[in-house]
């Protein structure tokens, strides 16, 4: 008699390998999620073979754990500080040997790459995990995983079970591969009071691409939506001695804009990039209220505006800054500092002389392609010039075109002055880019927030002040309390709306934060402690992306420190996964870039060992944490 | 709902109910010298009783409004709203904020009250009664109270706003009623001779479950003799 076995169908060994299990589980705890892929492959060939193992996880994630498990042996993951992980890994490429890294992967994502050699009959285990606190944005916390195997799989699956303190009011999941058929067999979806479940399980023969095919058609984005129920304006959780506090009012009236576009025009903006741009701000127009106030610089090598001051938003003048808009051209040079400063003067003028509403907020949006190379083109000086301008008194956003734009500089230029930056990638969806963009900016409810705790019943409280909430946001702060089993909490959150001054304020008695306790049982229960980690560190990042000397040589030593403790690939830091017997062929690292380079989105794994550590051979190539 | 009038000048009170139906709109206040409008829409019980000595009926929504800073608020036991002008904000009855603006701040203190002043002049509180959800009968209501109402212009009017004026009466001719522990008497007030029960009603200001007892005499078919005019003078078609 035969012994029985797993008898495996000959279409899926590719290459001598079988992937039979991929398995990504998501557990959501009040917006921390904690994700966990794990991909079990044998090789069925009869001498060595390599294996990959390829995660696209978001850019805003931080990885904490990477293991390698050969023949039922684990090999776990080690943070280190990234200079020191460096040399392991130097040393592993030096020799050709396998070695695993992150890298930029298109607009979102980064992809974690890895290969190890794995004997004939052998089987291997990877298990990734990250962690990211999802962000609220147009009323949904979204989250986006890359689904791409590159064979049929035995068990796929995808699950997510999502805890949320407020209750959560809607969930859904949507695949952009995904078939009607598919969907309503593969997929479900339910929640209930606190608890949320999403499961997405294809059989084999549903993954073919077609009924004899034995390509996968699972390519492409999965995305898991949902929001909390909001009774309250604010929320409070507090597990061990560590808090959250989330902050999402709703049902307040729009605080009036002021905005000034400044818009790069330089020949390099000519075509494509200036059509989309037009296209995108003649909706954006549309979208624009009666009460806002606007205005256009365009720059090149000479700065033009479209009014002399900022003009009211009414129908009529609208028809008219549309026709200007759709008479926008392409010239010339870049005079990047010539045009932020004339918008940012536009606006102190307008607010000085009363021109536009007392209660109104002002906004500087900078659209460019390129880098300066009119007038003052020296980035430390524009940046200085837009700092010393703007003098914290409103945020400036920018937007990056193409692919050849300095978006560190624009990052920074963006940062110090209270706003943020973001990539508009040339592609048939830079309009919807543009517009999504100003969608979240474009209703502000309250502007100076001010969240505050009593003195001294709280320590290393992250960000508490913010320029501007949004509606469809929410804002975040978390901390340590000063006295861990304090059984009362009180915090308050000021801000000016559209017609009056708000105060709102949140209180957690004795018998509230028992049943906050309870519910620990249910939920992994250091989250708001790592909530407050990630938070941190995120917020220490972006600080030192904006400072100089010593002031960043401190960011940098606070956000390592925390990143080593809480186990964090960012930056600053690495994974190395050794097997001690034989470390130098089998060293693999979890790294993490930043956003300053650039990596088009061609590259793919292949190359993933060529770039970040060794020196690049053209700068286009270059990725990395820095 | 039941009224209490508290009258400094007599250390006493006064007081009455208005027996109106459901989705009755009654004018509370009408100062046309600070602009302030109160209007109370009455509830009923979930189950309408056809008997009206029986039936309860409640205040379920009060608009108030300032026609000089453009200011409508619209409290229900669900939620706050207010609009400066056109423009509308949105409060449940689970936020703790104060809002604060040129001449006016409201502060809403979670599930139980609305505090809710015009510069230096009145203040007004509005109460938040909460009965159990799954009650078969009564519902969630509301209760008013004004506070310095001296601060308002003589030309105060309306089912609460006549009386911030000052007020005399007399009370003649205590005897028993038919509940022993009310005593009946005469009270000549505003030129009429009424017969009035000694009562109590409650001041839930302080605590909405608890209240504190007011004694005071009670005038009966819907304050007939102590409302200037005619109750139906008293009824406006909208909260605004």
């Amino acid at each position: 008699s035969r012994p029985l076995g797993k008898r495996s169908l000959p279409e899926m060994v590719v290459d001598g390998i079988e992937v039979y299990s991929t398995k990504i589980h998501c557990r959501v705890t009040s917006r921390f999620a904690h994700n966990t892929v794990t991909t079990r492959a044998t090789n069925r060939a009869e001498t060595a073979k390599e294996v990959s193992f390829d995660v696209e996880l978001p850019k805003t994630a931080f990885i904490t754990n990477f293991t390698l498990t050969i023949d039922g042996v684990t090999y776990p993951g080690n943070i280190k500080e990234k200079e020191v992980a460096q040399k392991q890994y130097d040393r592993a490429v030096s020799q050709g040997k396998t070695a695993g890294l992150v890298k930029a992967s298109g607009r979102k994502l980064e992809k974690f790459t890895v290969s190890v050699n794995v004997a004939a009959g052998s089987k291997v285990t990877f298990e990734l995990t990250y962690e990211e606190l999802l962000k609220r944005n147009k009323g949904k916390y979204e989250m986006y995983l890359k689904v791409r195997p590159k064979q049929l799989v035995k068990h796929f699956e995808i699950t997510a079970d999502i805890f949320e303190p407020q209750g959560i009011s809607s969930l859904d999941a949507q695949a952009s591969f995904i078939t009607n058929d598919l969907l309503a067999s593969a997929l479900t979806k339910s929640f209930s009071g606190k608890k949320g479940h999403v499961s997405f399980k294809p059989s084999v023969d549903q993954q073919r691409s077609c009924p004899t095919c034995t390509d996968s058609l699972l390519d492409g984005d999965f995305t898991i939506t949902y929001d909390v129920n909001r009774e309250s304006p604010a929320n409070v959780q507090i597990v061990n001695g560590y808090f959250v506090h989330f902050f999402a009012p709703h049902g307040l009236p729009v605080v009036p804009k002021n905005v000034v576009f400044v818009i790069d025009v330089s020949g390099s903006m000519y075509y494509q990039k200036l059509k989309q741009t037009k296209e995108a701000l003649l909706k954006i127009l549309e979208d624009m209220k009666e009460n806002d106030y606007l205005n256009f610089v365009l720059f090149a090598s000479k700065v033009r505006v479209w009014k002399d001051h900022l003009i009211q938003a009414t129908p009529e003048n609208i028809q008219e800054a549309r026709a200007f808009v759709s008479n926008i051209a392409a010239e010339d040079t870049t005079n990047i500092n010539g045009g932020l400063l004339r918008g940012i003067e536009m606006l102190k003028k307008a607010r000085e002389e009363h021109q536009v509403p007392e209660r109104s907020t002002s906004i500087v949006i900078l659209l460019t392609d390129g880098i300066a190379n009119e007038g003052v083109s020296r980035p430390e000086d524009i940046q200085a010039n837009a700092r010393n301008a703007i003098g914290g008194k409103f945020p400036l956003y920018s937007l990056g075109f193409g692919d050849n734009v300095d978006y560190g500089f624009l990052e920074k230029l963006a940062l110090e002055n209270n706003g943020f930056a973001r990539r508009i990638y040339e592609a048939s969806d830079a309009t919807l880019q543009l517009q999504d963009f100003y969608e979240e900016i474009a209703n502000p409810l309250l502007t100076g927030v001010e969240v505050e705790y009593p003195q001294n019943a709280i320590l290393d409280l992250t960000q508490n002040t913010y320029k501007h909430y949004y509606d469809g946001s929410e804002i975040v702060v978390a901390g340590k309390l000063a006295d861990k089993d304090m059984n009362h909490f009180k915090a308050d959150v000021k801000g000016h709306g559209a017609f009056n001054d708000l105060s709102f304020t949140e209180e957690l008695d004795a018998e509230e934060m028992e049943k906050a306790r309870q519910e620990q049982d249910y939920i992994f229960g250091d989250y708001i402690e790592r909530l407050w980690a990630y938070l941190t560190i995120e917020q220490l990042l972006d600080k030192r992306k904006k400072a100089q000397g010593e002031e960043k040589e401190n960011l940098t030593a606070q956000a390592l420190e925390l990143s080593l403790k809480y186990h964090f690939v960012t930056p600053l830091t690495s994974m190395v996964v050794t097997k001690p017997e034989d470390n130098e062929d089998q060293t693999a690292i979890a790294d993490k870039p930043g956003d300053g380079g650039w990596a088009p989105e061609g590259e793919r794994a292949g190359s993933a060992v060529l770039v970040g550590y060794q020196p690049p051979q053209t700068p286009y190539y270059y990725v990395d944490g820095d | 709902p039941h009224f209490i009038i508290r009258v400094p000048g007599k250390n006493d009170a006064l007081c009455f109910n208005i027996d109106e139906d459901p989705g009755t709109v009654l004018r509370l206040i009408h100062d046309p010298v600070t602009g302030l409008t109160v209007h109370g829409e009455i509830i009923g019980d979930k189950v309408a009783s056809a008997d009206s000595k029986t039936r309860n009926t409640y205040f379920g929504k009060l608009g108030i409004a300032n026609a000089y800073l453009d200011v409508r608020i619209e409290v229900t036991p669900e939620k706050i709203s207010l609009w400066n002008g056109e423009a509308q904000s949105t409060f449940s009855w689970l936020d703790t904020v104060t809002v604060t603006q040129n001449g006016m701040t409201m502060a809403i203190n979670r599930k139980k009250n609305i505090v809710l002043s015009f510069g230096d002049g009145v203040t007004f509180v509005v109460v938040l009664h909460q009965v159990w959800k799954k009650h078969p009968v009564h519902r969630d209501f509301l209760g008013f109270y004004v506070v310095d109402s001296h601060r308002m212009s003589a030309q105060t009017h309306g089912l609460l706003g006549q009386f911030f004026h000052p007020l005399d009466f007399e009370v003649s001719d205590i005897r028993p009623g038919l509940d022993p522990s009310k005593p009946v008497a005469t009270m000549v007030v505003k030129n009429h001779q009424l017969k009035v029960t000694r009562g109590s009603q409650k001041d839930y200001r302080r605590d909405a479950s608890v209240g504190v007892k007011v004694a005071c005499w009670f005038i009966h078919n819907n304050g007939e003799g102590l409302l200037d005019g005619d109750l139906k003078d008293y009824i406006v078609p909208a909260l605004f």
